[in-house]
């Protein structure tokens, strides 16, 4: 793809839209990945560098190839579905508390749904490492435990055994730290054998885990670990976690991986996703030694309806170079958060309505496809060797410009189904 | 809520600093 500063157009070759079948990583080793200092290998768990993550002589035992894309938006779906419920009920149990200040809220279930990046992290003494889904849209970081006492599903690496570590310990029902857990899960801990906290977390696809809060040694790398590190201990796991072994959470809450390292890494981590399914990116905690000039920041935001949630201001979209005639408020009504675990960006519908009239109209020349499932505007390209598509920029609080790399702007089926990677909210209140 | 997901983050390093409460984008930084 083609898009020098100035111009107002991508030009992409249209053989790009294939999917790599092989990983284009230049990382090839599992002992390279566990030896880079507080930076760790993200890959697409669907993608085929997850291969990377298996030992030797394990076959991969699912590729990209069998990835259904009707499937994968459906979650994306369920997930964005989960989100605006969870922060719906939020403000509303905030509206009760005022009324009533003794009563709690209560706040079962829904979280997130499926999120698609792995990253490799260590657990116990000696680390075991193994494969979990990272997100930043939740806190609790769970995996699966031994001996399973309800259900654990098939995962690639072996599963957890805390009687094999030497750093394991478990945390009673009655500390702080396991009452303040419901507002990491939406759940209620509860006390199990010999006073064991309990906690349970359920996802908006209704994948869930349920297990036992403890402390464990953390690797992040070989050189790199966290003692003491808070997470579940599943031992009644089921859903739509693929062949991961559980999940880390990198939201704000005081349990996530963020707060829990506080004091190591400054609150500050970054990363760099996987721009196709077949290559690698990084997750880095701390903070960087020399910024590079071209970093624009914006203020990141608190909400009390999530406070979890990363939010940020975003006040304005351009195509094409023009930025597009959408009142501040239409974004503002509702706010923003940023996810590395929702796939296509959702927008107020009188935002998207404008950003699809812009983009349809500089898209003319192409002919239309039916939709794919949650994206309403897609072409068919067939019989173009190349095609241009506009620049769109998302222009954040602070006079912040991003344009987004012409790899994020289209979700591509096939040739015949070309779609612009956004999506509608339901109204601009949602 | 709006939401930015991963698909429009890809290939630029997103820098998270909850200390000092910003968000940071470095474009084509991840190539």
């Amino acid at each position: 793809a083609h898009g020098a500063a100035g111009q107002v157009n991508h030009l992409i070759e249209t053989s790009s839209f294939l999917p790599a079948t092989t990983c284009s990583s230049s990382i090839s080793t599992i002992k390279d990945l566990e030896n880079k200092q507080s930076s760790l290998n993200i890959v697409h768990r669907h993608g085929a560098c997850s291969s990377l993550f298996l030992d030797e002589g394990q076959e991969k035992t699912k590729t990209s190839t069998e990835f259904d894309p009707e499937e994968f938006l459906k979650h994306d779906q369920m997930r964005v579905e989960a989100l605006h419920f969870k922060l719906t009920k939020r403000s509303a149990n905030t509206q009760e508390q005022s009324a009533k200040a003794t009563v709690l809220p209560v706040q079962i279930g829904a979280s997130l749904g499926t999120a698609n990046y792995i990253v490799r992290v260590g657990f116990g003494t000696p680390a075991k490492y193994m494969s979990l889904i990272f997100d930043t849209g939740s806190d609790l970081t769970w995996i699966q435990c031994k001996p399973c006492s309800k259900f654990c599903y098939d995962q690639q690496d072996a599963i957890f055994n805390p009687s094999e570590s030497t750093s394991y310990s478990t945390i009673n029902c009655t500390t702080r730290i396991c009452f303040e857990s419901q507002y990491a899960t939406g759940i209620s801990p509860s006390c199990g054998d010999s006073a064991s906290c309990v906690y349970g977390i359920q996802y908006g696809d209704q994948s869930f885990s349920l297990g036992y809060l403890v402390n464990e040694t953390l690797s992040i790398t070989s050189t790199d670990v966290v003692n003491k590190f808070t997470f579940g201990c599943g031992q009644n796991n089921q859903g739509l976690f693929g062949k991961a072994a559980g999940l880390l959470g990198l939201g704000r809450h005081r349990l996530s991986i963020v707060s829990q390292t506080l004091k190591k890494y400054g609150g500050r981590f970054s990363y760099c996703l996987p721009s196709t399914s077949s290559s690698n990116g990084r997750l880095t905690f701390g903070a960087q030694k020399r910024l590079p000039s071209s970093v624009k920041f914006t203020p990141m935001v608190k909400d009390s309806r999530g406070p979890s949630y990363y939010f940020l201001n975003l006040v304005g979209i351009s195509v094409g170079g023009k930025k597009l005639a959408i009142s501040a408020s239409v974004f503002a009504s509702s706010g923003t958060i940023i996810d590395s675990g929702t796939v296509i960006s959702r927008l107020p519908r009188t935002a998207y309505t404008s950003l699809q009239s812009a983009f349809k109209q500089f898209m003319s020349s192409y002919r239309s496809a039916k939709p794919l499932s949650i994206l309403d505007t897609c072409f068919n390209l067939t019989g173009y060797k190349e095609v241009r598509i506009p620049k769109i920029a998302l222009l954040f609080k602070g006079g912040v410009t991003l344009d987004v790399d012409p790899s994020g702007l289209l979700f591509i089926r096939s040739i015949e189904q070309v779609c612009l990677a956004f999506a509608a909210n339901q109204d601009d209140k949602d | 809520v709006g939401i930015i997901g991963n698909t429009q983050q890809q290939r630029m390093e997103v820098i998270y600093d909850v200390a000092k409460s910003k968000l940071g984008f470095v474009p084509g930084s991840c190539a």
